[in-house]
């Protein structure tokens, strides 16, 4: 494993972190959209089920667990915590699950390496993972002062997809085999929807404004 | 490609 991946893997689970003490420490989700949880659920979950079947290491294994048993904790929270349920979103958060879901299903179907129902589900949370984040983003256009937490936790997601394509790019070039058209291109189409978000989060930082996206 | 996807990134 090269250094850019441990980066990208630790900045994907700062951002968890980020997000669990924002939920925990002010007891609030505000900006936080929930569909966008249930879809990085969802994304664990199809990709993970390897869990059952092949051994990569032991950092793999535990990330894995971790990953999945934190999304389940922040749908929890959200859901079902009577104080935290209470600040969600929820008339702000309406994109469409079918939108994202049935596409990806299909392209999952049509476009994968082997046409197996382990290899087409994790094909599936390729593309999922690619735009997962959309109503997360649409969420945020919509709510003005969007709050340090939730930047922050957005752009380590950001950083983390960065990170990824800098970890191919390097195994490009040392791992002759390593050949992942379907993992770079919806990795690079994933990086690309942070473009504008971290446009105006640098901005923000910049002026020491408060975050604010254009509707 | 003919040989086996190993899936060992997150």
């Amino acid at each position: 494993m090269n250094l850019f991946r441990l980066a990208g893997d630790m900045s994907h689970l700062l951002s968890v972190c980020v997000l669990l003490l924002k939920i925990r420490a002010t007891k609030s989700c505000r900006g936080i959209s929930l569909k966008t949880q249930e879809l990085y659920a969802l994304v664990f979950v199809t990709r993970y089920l390897d869990l059952f079947y092949s051994y990569i290491s032991l950092y793999n294994s535990i990330m894995k667990v971790t990953f999945i048993a934190t999304a389940v904790s922040i749908i929890r929270y959200m859901r079902f915590d009577k104080v935290v349920k209470q600040t969600y979103d929820k008339e702000q958060d309406t994109f469409r699950y079918a939108f994202l879901v049935a596409p990806c299903l299909v392209l999952a179907l049509v476009l994968n390496h082997r046409f197996t129902f382990t290899e087409v589900l994790w094909t599936f949370s390729i593309y999922l993972e690619a735009v997962a984040i959309l109503p997360q983003l649409v969420l945020m256009q919509r709510t003005q002062n969007i709050d340090n937490l939730t930047a922050n936790y957005v752009a380590l997601l950001g950083a983390y997809r960065g990170l990824y394509i800098v970890n191919w790019i390097y195994r490009y070039f040392t791992e002759p085999h390593y050949r992942q058209w379907l993992v770079w291109i919806s990795g690079v189409v994933q990086t690309a929807l942070y473009a504008d978000f971290f446009y105006f989060y640098t901005k923000a930082w910049k002026h020491n404004t408060r975050l604010q996206l254009p509707a | 490609g003919g040989k086996k996807e190993e899936h060992d990134e997150l």
